[in-house]
């Protein structure tokens, strides 16, 4: 399923969440 | 994933064309669809045994162009131009459409110089306005444009095709998600068994402080 | 005060035939409504009152309209004449729209445009008007100060789905989509405009111009982080300072977040979330995708 391996492909894409200095920071 | 549910009908419609007509009318078919301009998505097309029957036959440079809207970028296509059909301008923009979403796949954070090298822009407002535009106005890309440092932050790409060999790494990504949510869960009942642990402990504390209390104030009274 | 009466009503038809509507409504404001004299029924009245306000609203004149259309907010609760309420509505969403209080004027003009009723006394109600009122109600939607109010009035007029059917449904879509609009989608929209709605404001801004601007920047502030003036002037088509001026005023009034820093001459859309926030909603999206993944597979019976 074509549709079904870039809908994945997207998904995964967007892992991880979130990555930035200032988030690390907020998180800590 | 609104773009794959847009993408869906036209999908079918240039599966059923392609399906039934001969290797002159295909190379109508692809070029009508690497036109389209809410089509991102080929490899269906791709795997229809007429199309790959085209290999080796006098239309193959338009199997080797539908795999380069499949896979390729704008700089992989100019690259090989000299063995490519020549492209029209909606074509090259969807080329550069899809190599927007190529890049995405690497990072999250996409450097305005590499997006003007890869898109072939001369400057920051035409870089801009492609992005907003044609990316994310079309819904292919969602994100947030930072002048100041010079990038493109993507929140959300749309999936291109896959590459031969993609699938491993997915399953392998898919495989670190799974395991690592497993763990995370794992961790959360952990706490949560130590959070009731120590409010027992707490309780049971606190009955025999007050028990003691009640026995101070007997032997006091 | 019978025969002043019969004459001046004589008069105003004649202005009224030659087209002069203020001296056919300066003519009717003579008749002494709140006599003493003799038995006037309210439905005379409100006659008077509504035919002098649109007398005056044929000139655009809203300040004369106006007080003849409060004098008759008076008896138009208690009246049964459903061609003399409707007059009252549309002189009273007319003149919303003159004063620029365009948020009121639309929601009066949307609630005239989903009339049901095609025959209220001997008056015809055509489909061109009733459009007519709706395409007013989604023009006074775009020109209202940008704000939650008007995204709720904006997301009803574009599910309307007679809205798709208006000329200026472009104009809607982009508004609602909170999409850029570009110097020739502007141009085009002005020309569906009157005069009171491409008139200069005291900021020597045109009310076009402010109600463009402001709902660029927005569109902007979704697309960026940080701009600088002299792009963001290019981008929206207008002069830096401009932009800057209708910029510092909305985060003034709490209407865009951000700052300005005028050093650099750059505009800093903050994010309405904090990082973690961001952090949230970056999950919630991630798990939606994944929801529908699952969809699609159960679709296709995986």
């Amino acid at each position: 399923e074509n549709s079904l391996l870039r809908q994945v492909s997207s998904l995964l894409r967007r892992l991880p969440a979130i990555e930035s200095e200032k988030f690390q920071d907020d998180f800590l | 994933m609104d773009i794959e549910q847009k993408q869906e009908e036209i999908i079918q419609q240039f599966v059923n064309e392609a399906s039934n007509v001969k290797a002159s009318s295909l190379v109508t078919v692809i070029a009508q669809a690497t036109s389209h301009p809410s089509l991102f998505a080929f490899s269906e097309i791709l795997a229809l045994p007429n199309v790959t029957q085209l290999q080796g036959t006098e239309h193959s440079i338009y199997l080797d162009l539908l795999r380069m809207f499949a896979h390729g970028t704008w700089s992989e296509y100019k690259r090989n131009a000299g063995d490519l059909p020549q492209l029209k301008p909606n074509q090259v923009l969807k080329l550069k459409q899809l190599t927007v979403l190529t890049l995405a796949e690497a990072n999250k954070v996409l450097p305005y110089d590499v997006l003007m090298q890869e898109l072939d822009v001369i400057n920051v407002r035409e870089l801009e306005d492609f992005l907003i535009n044609e990316c994310m106005y079309v819904g292919i890309v969602r994100g947030k444009l930072d002048q100041l440092r010079r990038c493109f932050q993507v929140q959300f790409a749309a999936g291109r095709d896959l590459r031969p060999g993609q699938l491993g790494s997915m399953i392998h990504t898919l495989s670190n998600w799974l395991s690592t949510s497993d763990n995370l869960l794992i961790t959360i009942q952990d706490k949560i068994k130590w959070a009731d642990t120590m409010s027992e402990l707490d309780k049971k504390h606190k009955k025999e402080a007050e028990e003691r209390m009640e026995e101070v104030k007997k032997t006091l009274s | 005060e019978e025969q002043v009466l019969v004459i001046r009503e004589k008069l105003a038809d004649l202005y009224e035939s030659e087209q002069l509507w203020s001296k056919a409504a300066q003519m009717l404001s003579g008749i002494d409504l709140d006599s003493g004299m003799r038995v006037i029924d309210d439905k005379f009245r409100l006659t008077k009152c509504v035919q002098i306000a649109r007398l005056y609203l044929e000139d655009d004149d809203a300040v004369n309209a106006e007080a003849f259309i409060n004098k008759a907010s008076f008896m138009v609760s208690n009246s049964q004449h459903e061609v003399l309420n409707l007059q009252y509505k549309v002189c009273y969403a007319r003149i919303l729209d003159l004063k620029r209080k365009f948020l009121e004027a639309a929601l009066r003009y949307y609630d005239i445009s989903q009339i049901e009723k095609r025959q209220i006394g001997d008056e015809v109600i055509d489909e061109d008007a009733l459009e007519q009122a709706l395409a007013a109600a989604v023009t006074c939607t775009i020109l209202a100060a940008a704000g939650p109010q008007r995204s709720r009035v904006l997301a009803t007029l574009y599910k309307d789905e007679r809205c798709s059917r208006l000329k200026i449904y472009p104009i809607l879509q982009k508004v609602y989509l909170e999409r850029i609009l570009r110097k020739p989608e502007i141009d085009t929209f002005s020309e569906e405009l009157k005069a009171h709605q491409k008139a200069l404001l005291p900021d020597n801004f045109t009310v076009l111009d402010r109600a463009m601007i402001e709902h660029n920047l927005l569109s902007a502030s979704k697309l960026y982080t940080n701009i600088s003036f002299d792009e963001l002037g290019t981008l929206l088509g207008i002069e830096p300072h401009k932009a800057e001026k209708i910029a510092s005023r909305m985060i003034c009034e709490d209407r865009m977040r951000g700052s300005i820093d005028q050093v650099e001459a750059v505009i800093h859309f903050e994010d309405d979330n904090e990082e973690l926030q961001q952090w949230d909603q970056q999950i919630f999206g991630l798990c939606q995708a994944l929801n529908d993944v699952l969809d699609s597979m159960a679709k296709k019976g995986l």
